[in-house]
């Protein structure tokens, strides 16, 4: 049984990238196989873990039908963590499929192939409420957002989950909200510990692990590692560890 | 004579918006008119000076033609800084726009009727290469590149740059890139100083002002003040002064 879970939020820069390399870094150092599929133009994903695809071998190939899943799939240098890593030929996709039919679910056809050999699916998405997004959302099973820790993440958290219920009434009616995740918190601040408190509020299902704002989480990407690789010590390692085991815990409640 | 200026980055979360405020905001203070166009669905600049368009007044509404530019133009609260703000239907526009004529023209044709009262024109872009962020190159004199110092910036500049000489070729020529602006530096991190130094190596146009990391300049968008207002002696209100003045200077020199 695979979960396929996007981890998207329109805002930018709040870490989709970073939760989408370490979370999936944490579940696979608990046993569990993990595939990261990079959906974001700007290839984040791949270049954190030092990924670039062979020509013709990358998520737009997929999603266009050009490349089988076996072809594009490919190591991350961690054990039992693989990626589809991206090109920025992916902004193309966009309006490649715009006239195609069935164009918001070319991406959930492609990974049908991938259930027996993975637990965990992550999709790194852009930030935008796009085609690939949509894609996205429509391939997955959850959802987790990334909200940073801050007054404007906060702002455009109701309009993203419009969203959501959007793509969950017209495209997939099983997509849950696996739970928001505080990101970057920095207890020295108060406008953390407000923004938290406001997200808490209005969404029961936040996670309980809050990852802290930490210079090595920022680090890690230029080494091509995740943060557990670079310096397991660090409390956003310890934090990424955290939320995968209470992924987990509920995974079992489910 | 006007200046419009696209403050425009693919990456998400580098400060767009917090420049284009504070950026404005230092500009109005040195006696210059500026006028601030919202032009992200997730229309952040709005909130950040805390201003919500009427129905049928935004800049969604001005390039469909539902709008005429005395229409969507209101105060922001401070002096000599005007403000045509967002809502989220500018993500439709992204799809209404897609089959239509002159699609790449429509922001550079509704501002045409501002040329006689405003110095500067500052222009907020989502985090993508889309329509709108097209729109905004298009109907720009120029463009200023936020850039985070962290390592994930930095990737992503070189694809973003090939977008920018991509407009110029085929639509608008006389597009100049004015500068890369240095955000949020941290000068207790190498990671900050090894990213500047490698911004400046390969772009020589960044600014000589950087903006450094300040919770006050996170906290002001909350009050819906630009950082001037909000806290006039934080560090970030002083760079975003000094980055208004460099930039007339070469103005001046131009
Ligand atoms: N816990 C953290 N502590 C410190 N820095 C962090 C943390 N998480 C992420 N970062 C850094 O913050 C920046 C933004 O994070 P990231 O790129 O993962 O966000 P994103 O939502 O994927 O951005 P985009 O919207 O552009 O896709 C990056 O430079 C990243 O290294
Ligand atoms: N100099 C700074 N010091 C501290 N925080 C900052 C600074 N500049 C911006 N921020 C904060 O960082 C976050 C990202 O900034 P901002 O929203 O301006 O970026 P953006 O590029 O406009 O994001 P998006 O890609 O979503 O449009 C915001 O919470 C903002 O308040
Ligand atoms: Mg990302
Ligand atoms: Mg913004």
């Amino acid at each position: 049984m695979t979960t396929a879970i996007a981890v998207a939020n329109q805002k930018g820069g709040v870490g989709k990238t970073t939760t989408t390399i370490n979370l999936g870094a944490a579940l696979a150092r608990l046993g569990h196989g993990v595939l990261i599929v990079d959906f974001d133009p700007q290839a984040n994903a791949s270049a954190s873990l030092n990924v670039r695809p062979e020509p013709g071998r990358s998520s737009y190939d997929l999603v266009l039908g050009h490349a089988t899943l076996l072809e594009v799939v490919v190591p991350s240098g961690q054990e039992m963590l693989s990626i589809i890593p991206a090109t920025s030929d992916l902004a193309g996709a966009e309006i490649e499929l715009a006239a195609a039919l069935g164009r918001e679910f070319r991406l959930k056809t492609a990974l049908e192939g991938v259930a027996m050999s993975y637990n965990f699916v992550l999709i790194d998405c852009p930030p935008s409420v796009g085609l690939l997004t949509v894609n996205a959302l429509t391939a997955a099973h959850e959802v987790i957002i990334p909200v940073q820790c801050e007054y404007l993440a906060l702002e455009g958290l109701g309009q993203f989950t419009n969203t959501l219920e959007l793509v969950r009434r017209n495209l997939n009616r099983g997509l849950r909200l696996r739970g928001l995740l505080l990101t970057m918190y920095d207890r020295r601040t108060t406008l953390s510990q407000q923004v938290a408190d406001e997200v808490r509020r209005h969404f029961p299902n936040t996670f309980r692990a809050v990852i802290p704002r930490s210079v090595r989480a920022a680090e890690a990407p230029s080494h091509g590692l995740p943060i557990q690789a670079y310096d397991p010590s660090s409390p956003a390692a310890i934090a990424y560890g955290e939320l995968a085991e209470e992924m987990l815990r509920k995974e079992g409640e489910a």
